[in-house]
């Protein structure tokens, strides 16, 4: 079988299905001082699981609310730095009118990913945190 | 009454796969 740090190279997707393909990533992203993008990757993916129930729509409200303060307010932040502006505004105004929906931080998500997958994961590839690990 | 910060934490677990 294929050893799981030879398939992480195959793409993105199956890097971040792999829970120690994961943990090695965060070490080299936070060198980077770039582990925000993951953990607003995951965030999003997180948050489209919740589903809309009358028992948890407080809960998604402010998770809502949380993952927007900590990654897109600050306009500073890594996260906030690579997701295109109507994005932002459309996640700001959904908050701000509690409009939550499943899907609205998949926009801002895509965004992210498609950073991860032209920047962050090709150098990620060739850095000496996997080479040492393969 | 859960943190913000847990919230978040909580959150990120959920979409994390479970180890193999």
């Amino acid at each position: 079988p294929t050893p799981p740090y030879l398939r992480w190279a195959e793409s993105l997707h199956s890097l971040l299905d792999d829970q120690d393909g994961i943990n090695l990533f965060r070490t080299f992203l936070k060198q980077e001082d770039c582990s925000d993008l993951l953990d607003f990757w995951f965030a999003c993916s997180g948050f489209r699981k919740l589903e809309p129930n009358d028992s948890n729509e407080e809960k998604r409200l402010k998770l809502a609310k949380a993952i927007f303060k900590k990654y897109i307010l600050d306009s500073n932040g890594i996260v906030s730095r690579q997701i295109k502006p109507a994005t932002k505004t459309f996640i700001r105004d959904s908050v701000m009118r509690q409009q939550i929906d499943p899907a609205m931080f998949d926009q801002a998500q895509m965004e992210i990913q498609s950073m991860m997958e032209e920047n962050t994961y090709p150098v990620f590839l060739k850095s000496d945190i996997y080479l040492e690990y393969t | 009454i859960d943190s913000e910060d847990d919230l978040l934490q909580e959150c990120i677990s959920s979409a994390m796969p479970k180890k193999k």
